[in-house]
């Protein structure tokens, strides 16, 4: 049987939206020398069915979003980072030693349902 | 809702929110490195964050420690040649991963022009501090020679390779007494009163300023490359 697709408009369709960390509003501009925030983005949106070819999915997404249509105890695809990217830390810590780390994966550069 | 600033603070390998006085000066290679990095995310480029190429080494954390050693004032001058005797001292306790520590150096900037009024040279040693041997003991002795240098003039920040010294002291903290370091006066006696050496040696002491670079890999996020055949 046809599966109905579910409504859902291009604006709240699975996609990456901005977000921005600063570390002076959090108090921590006292230790962390460099950067002063970043870019850290977030994925955000519906992953309907009708278009989860076409959002970026895995194939499982694919097949929980067919499972969730027939069963709806199955949960839906979700909107997941696929692509992420590293940045670099230079802070003090409490022994007054400078300390310059990378982090893998802090930075939301491609969103997709999974 | 509070953000669970422990989990970040974990993240970051820290116990809790550091609260410096002030900022420590960051060193010119550690700016480099962090430029490259975001030079290198902005054309969207993945270099290999476990390697650290403007220094040629593999690592993935970089960190300077300050010298948080003491002078030394003898009451008796060892040789009359002495200038200077420092404990330098590093505290490797913050260094909680069982990294593998791949560079290490140690920088002695002697001052722009601090003893460019001493005469002809300078003679630098550096030494492992001598383990205490029994209790009671309190002035630390130099023990083995790491290196002997010549400084015949003012030549800028000198570097000394640690890594051994440091390898050793992040395995087993309870080695890690410092570093002695003493600096001396190739001096013409007949030209030169000891008493003339005073002035010098002060400046010396006030300019001084000893850090040491480490860098350590985490071979829990940098893993060995598989090698093709």
């Amino acid at each position: 049987a046809a599966v109905p697709a579910p409504q859902a408009s291009c604006k709240h369709l699975c996609h990456r939206h901005q977000l921005f960390i600063n570390f002076r509003d959090r108090g921590w501009h006292k230790w962390i020398i460099d950067p002063k925030g970043f870019m850290a983005n977030y994925c955000h949106g519906d992953c309907p069915f009708s278009l989860t070819t076409s959002l970026n999915s895995s194939n499982y997404a694919f097949l929980q979003a067919l499972m969730h249509a027939a069963d709806p105890d199955v949960p839906q695809a979700v909107c997941i980072p696929t692509r992420l990217s590293p940045i670099s830390m230079l802070y003090q810590d409490n022994d007054d030693n400078v300390i310059l780390r990378h982090y893998e994966d802090m930075v939301v550069d491609e969103c997709g349902c999974g | 809702f509070q953000f669970p600033r422990y989990v970040f603070l974990q993240f970051l390998g820290l116990d809790k929110v550091p609260s410096p006085q002030k900022l420590q000066p960051v060193p010119s290679i550690l700016k480099k490195v962090l430029q490259d990095r975001e030079v290198a995310a902005a054309t969207g480029a993945s270099p290999d964050l476990c390697y650290v190429r403007e220094l040629g080494v593999r690592g993935n954390v970089l960190r300077l420690l300050p010298d948080q050693g003491f002078f030394l004032y003898p009451k008796k001058r060892p040789h009359a040649s002495s200038c200077l005797q420092k404990v330098l001292y590093f505290n490797l306790s913050a260094i909680k991963e069982q990294g593998q520590v791949t560079m290490a150096r140690l920088s002695l900037d002697l001052g722009p022009s601090s003893y460019s009024h001493l005469g002809p040279e300078l003679e630098l040693a550096l030494s492992l501090v001598q383990e205490p041997r029994g209790w009671g003991r309190s002035t630390p002795r130099p023990g083995k020679v790491l290196a002997l240098q010549s400084v015949p003039w003012p030549q800028g920040v000198l570097n000394f390779n640690l890594l051994e010294v440091a390898a050793d002291w992040t395995r087993n903290p309870q080695k890690n007494s410092g570093l002695f370091l003493e600096i001396l006066v190739k001096e013409d006696r007949d030209s030169r009163e000891s008493s003339q050496l005073e002035d010098p040696c002060a400046r010396l002491r006030r300019s001084l300023h000893a850090s040491l670079l480490l860098v350590t890999l985490d071979p829990e996020q940098c893993r060995p490359s598989w090698k093709r055949r």
